[in-house]
């Protein structure tokens, strides 16, 4: 090993056994990774998503994008159109539901988001993803509220609702951006949606949560912008 | 760039596979299947300063710049990456969420000499 193999890390390698080289690099690799994630350590995976599931929402995210104007309910955007920035690390997130208390008339549904995410980016776009189950002959009037915990963090506000007449068996979308922006501004990382129906059609969504038509959100974040001094 | 080779001694890229499924993370990270970890390693005497992965001219102006500052006060420079890529990643969060980014510069294409 040259005397400049002290100087340099990669060098040092050099002089150990092929083990002790495999060893060092695989804990880098693991640090390197975990560090760019910010994730203080590998996650454990306590409820994976079906590949039924995560086809379907993929599948749908792509249909989204080709025709945004789906028959669904895509709401206007109400986030404000952010321009890409250059070089900043972005991504992509699937959130599925998790079930909340739910009445004959009211169900409700839980969206997380991980905190490493929830303090370092912006939201780009966030869309809520429902399939609504056979509502039978004729509308059926039913009301999404977006809920959030109010700074108390003990009760829920209604940050955004929407009412809507749903004819038929399908998906709909609705942009929760704002309100998932709103949530990460006040650190918080619950997104609680509420959907109200009429008394006569009973759970609006699939019953039985069947796998491949399980509520989701997909959100695109940015990195947030590094705080940048200027200097007069 | 050079990758390296087993007697390898100049400034080369070391190719070094990271295998999710070696170390236990293929269950969180569902896509790719590894990480091409490569490193650069090896010499950079005078004569090599500025190669390789950079424009040819790029070497002759750093060699003439060496002449001209009195040669042999001019030390050994460094092995670095010249050439580097995303590494794409298709993971779960530790809520479960599934999380798909592009993590920039991760991965060493090339090497050269500084």
């Amino acid at each position: 090993v040259a005397p400049m193999g002290a100087r340099c890390p990669a060098c040092g390698l050099a002089a150990l056994d092929p083990a002790a080289q495999r060893h060092i690099l695989m804990a880098r690799a693991k640090q390197s990774i975990l560090a760019k994630l910010r994730l203080p350590g590998r996650p454990n995976i306590t409820q994976p998503v079906s590949r039924g599931a995560l086809l379907t929402a993929l599948g749908r995210m792509h249909v989204q994008r080709m025709d945004p104007v789906s028959p669904g309910m895509s709401h206007e955007s109400s986030v404000p159109h952010l321009h890409p920035g250059v070089g900043l690390q972005e991504y992509e997130i699937l959130s599925f539901a998790e079930s909340g208390s739910s009445t004959s008339r009211r169900v409700h549904l839980h969206f997380r988001f991980t905190r490493e995410l929830a303090g370092n980016v912006e939201i780009l776009k966030a869309t809520l993803y429902l399939f609504w189950a056979d509502p039978g002959p004729g509308t059926h009037p039913v009301t999404i509220r977006l809920l959030q915990p109010d700074l108390t963090g003990l009760n829920m506000t209604v940050a955004h609702e929407a009412r809507l007449e749903v004819q038929r068996a399908g998906w709909a979308t609705l942009d929760v951006g704002q309100a998932v922006q709103s949530l990460f501004g006040q650190g918080s990382q619950r997104l609680t949606v509420e959907l109200e129906a009429a008394e006569d059609w009973g759970s609006p969504l699939l019953a039985g949560h069947s796998d491949s038509h399980w509520p989701f959100v997909a959100a695109q974040a940015r990195a947030r912008m590094p705080h940048r001094v200027q200097r007069r | 760039g050079i990758d390296c080779s087993r007697d390898s001694k100049m400034c080369c890229r070391q190719e070094f596979f990271v295998d999710f499924k070696e170390i236990g993370w293929e269950d969180w990270i569902l896509q790719p299947e590894g990480y091409h970890m490569n490193y650069c390693a090896g010499l950079c005497p005078l004569h090599m300063a500025g190669i390789p992965g950079l424009a040819a001219s790029f070497h002759t102006a750093v060699l003439n710049l060496i002449k001209a500052n009195n040669a042999d006060a001019a030390v050994d420079s460094c092995c670095v990456p010249t050439q580097r890529r995303p590494l794409s990643l298709l993971y779960y969060d530790r809520d479960s969420n599934i999380v798909k980014t592009d993590i920039p510069d991760m991965i060493v294409d090339a090497c050269g000499c500084t």
